[in-house]
């Protein structure tokens, strides 16, 4: 399902953003 | 609520820690009281490690969060899951009722 790959590289992107902070 | 004036000396100070949740301003977390090593409260902690261990391809549903997170409102478990969501550690898989952890690869 794309929409969860999609929705899985978010949430990781979210995540190495709240990380860098 | 009053603040109660204490009378009659303060031999002992019975400070009573009333949790005020004004869910309000942020709005993104009221199950989060006490903070725990990684940012998380008991709660999230709890929902995330509920999570993380579901291994079915479309994840854990709400329904399952619900039925082994008796103790917490429906409410609560949706803010923390929001929360959660919000912060990338899980993400919603084939609709908005079922969520995958992103660190269990």
């Amino acid at each position: 399902l794309q929409r969860i790959s999609r929705n899985k590289a978010a949430a990781l992107e979210r995540l190495a953003g709240n990380q860098a902070l | 609520s009053k603040p109660q004036s204490m009378m009659g000396g303060g031999a002992g100070t019975n400070m009573m820690p009333t949790a005020h949740a004004s869910m309000s301003s942020t709005g993104s977390y009221s199950g989060a009281s006490m903070m725990l090593v990684n940012g998380l409260s008991a709660n999230q902690n709890q929902v995330l490690s509920l999570i993380k261990s579901c291994h079915e391809p479309q994840g854990i549903s709400m329904q399952d969060l619900k039925q082994k997170l008796s103790s917490m409102s429906v409410t609560v478990i949706r803010q923390i899951v929001d929360f959660l969501s919000n912060e990338g550690h899980i993400f919603s898989t084939i609709d908005e009722d079922h969520f995958r952890s992103t660190d269990n690869e």
